[in-house]
């Protein structure tokens, strides 16, 4: 479950990053 | 690569909810979402499947690979991949298991 949080930070980073 | 300069606020894009969320069974016909976001068609399809799933697992590869009949295993593997780098899914449990990022 940690993993998965971990996946979603990471993957909204990537996310906000893309849409800046 | 690029830095991104704080501060321009959050003009996000802003992904068109369909309004079919009943029809779970079809298959995208084409037609204009299926451009959204600068994806392709079948990026958008696998992103639109796995929004669709709202357990917490998200959904498994299996199981996109059954509703995406007719779409080639390594598409869907290189779709996952590129919305994965995009952040727009993020795996789950384990590998194979993917969900998305706007869901909620």
């Amino acid at each position: 479950l940690e993993r998965i949080q971990r996946n979603k930070a990471a993957a909204l980073q990537k996310l906000a990053a893309r849409h800046v | 690569n690029a830095q991104s300069t704080p501060g321009g606020g959050g003009t996000s894009v802003a992904l068109s909810t369909p309004a079919r969320a009943g029809n779970t069974g079809g298959s995208f016909t084409g037609g204009v979402d299926a451009q959204t976001n600068g994806l392709t068609p079948h990026q958008n399809q696998v992103l639109f499947l796995i929004k669709s799933c709202k357990g917490s697992e998200g959904m498994g590869f299996e199981e996109l690979k059954a509703r995406l009949q007719g779409m080639n295993v390594n598409t869907i593997k290189q779709a996952l991949d590129f919305l994965s780098n995009e952040g727009h899914i993020y795996s789950t449990v384990d590998d194979d298991h993917y969900k998305s990022t706007d869901g909620d």
